[in-house]
């Protein structure tokens, strides 16, 4: 563990905490993709598999049963509880999510480290997460301007992996034979399709207006 | 991979 991989981690839980304190509190999910959502159970269901067997450490088991739970919680939601989903955008929300998923799973079959059960869905969820973000953004493009919140939620989800990045290069020059090219494409990939919202953001704190 | 050095990453 190095310090931008827990910054990464840190990032990402953050990410979380703002989403969920956004639809607890004010009981609204309006800006939020609810399929972006639901890639990301998908994502986080497939990845960590192997939470019951293989224990890495306390912190490593815990942070998979927040993002789990966080992330299945909110499907819920942004499903089912009636004043958050009265704010859900659904014609809106209208990107054809499942055709991310089935490409993923064929790539995973195809381009792999080992062709095991558990390797190849944790591989999936590396592709799956790289995409899961795109209806976010189209949704974020037709609505006009969104909350503070969902603005920062975005921006620390990005940023997360951005971290991460930096994390294996930390590795790559500390730790001999730490090559994994197929982690590392991913990783940029999802990175990279944060960049034309990085942009409109931080032209946000320059401007000092909202993200429009 | 699950098995190699990637594993205790989230």
């Amino acid at each position: 563990m190095n310090i931008f991989r827990l910054a990464g981690d840190m990032t990402h839980l953050a990410s979380v905490l703002v989403l969920l304190l956004k639809i607890h509190t004010i009981k609204s999910c309006a800006g939020v993709s609810l399929r972006t959502q639901e890639l990301y159970a998908i994502v986080f269901a497939t990845r960590y598999l192997d939470i019951f067997t293989s224990f890495v450490s306390v912190y490593n088991t815990f942070m998979k049963l927040v993002f789990l739970g966080s992330s299945f919680s909110i499907v819920w939601y942004m499903r089912y509880h009636k004043a958050v989903h009265r704010t859900y955008d659904r014609e809106q929300d209208t990107f054809r999510h499942w055709f991310l998923v089935l490409p993923c799973l064929v790539l995973a079959l195809l381009i792999h480290e080992k062709f095991t059960f558990l390797e190849v869905l944790w591989t999936f969820s590396l592709y799956l997460e790289a995409v899961a973000i795109l209806p976010q953004l189209v949704l974020l493009q037709r609505t006009r301007n969104i909350d503070n919140l969902t603005g920062q939620y975005i921006f620390l989800l990005g940023g997360y992996r951005g971290l991460y990045i930096l994390n294996w290069i930390y590795r790559y020059f500390t730790e001999p034979h730490f090559v994994h090219w197929i982690t590392w494409i991913a990783g940029l990939v999802q990175t990279l399709l944060y960049a034309d919202f990085f942009y409109y953001y931080f032209l946000r704190f320059i401007g000092g207006r909202g993200v429009e | 991979s699950t098995e190699s050095d990637l594993k205790d990453e989230l």
